[in-house]
């Protein structure tokens, strides 16, 4: 009925259809979440995405914010694809080396949650600092880190 | 992890 289970981006949730709110241009909307590890979010949806946004935030308007900014950012890495690829290929040929941050994840348009359950589904909870060639590799597995490769390219000078 | 059912309690508690 009201609530609906819901897995994807590595986050398994519940959601509230009963406790929904709009955007007030309407292009949004958020249902109120839980996690299977018990932390609330909202849920939002964005005109034209079929995909879920994970917001962290109490106030619903910080969480279409949030999302907001956040499809904006991927858009912007989207149109830069094929550099993406290209760095994360030299990574993991060794023609390319360098360190991926947390503080990378942090600054990409990756959701905070969906980072850290990532992480948790990998054993690698709580890590600072990981190689770019493996990062490449795991890009393999989730094509996202592209997001995370790209930000640590900007941070290293390789892309700009 | 919690189950379904404390999950189903949380959501309806923060129903305004």
């Amino acid at each position: 009925g009201d609530f609906i289970p819901l897995r994807s981006d590595w986050i398994s949730l519940f959601y509230d259809t009963g406790h929904k709110v709009t955007s007030d241009d309407g292009s949004q909307y958020a249902f109120r979440a839980i996690t299977t590890r018990g932390e609330y979010l909202w849920l939002v949806f964005s005109a034209g995405k079929t995909r879920g946004y994970h917001a962290e935030t109490t106030c619903p308007h910080s969480a279409f914010a949030e999302a907001r900014e956040a499809l904006t950012y991927r858009r912007a890495v989207k149109s830069r694809w094929d550099d993406v690829r290209a760095v994360a290929r030299a990574l993991r040929r060794g023609k390319l080396r360098f360190d991926v941050l947390i503080e990378d994840a942090m600054e990409s348009p990756l959701c905070a949650m969906g980072t850290r359950h990532f992480l948790r589904s990998f054993g690698l909870s709580g890590i600072k600092r990981i190689s770019g060639f493996k990062l490449a590799w795991m890009m393999l597995i989730e094509p996202q880190l592209g997001f995370v490769i790209y930000q640590a390219a900007l941070r290293e000078g390789v892309l700009s | 992890v919690i189950t379904k059912l404390a999950a189903y309690e949380l959501l309806a508690q923060e129903r305004p």
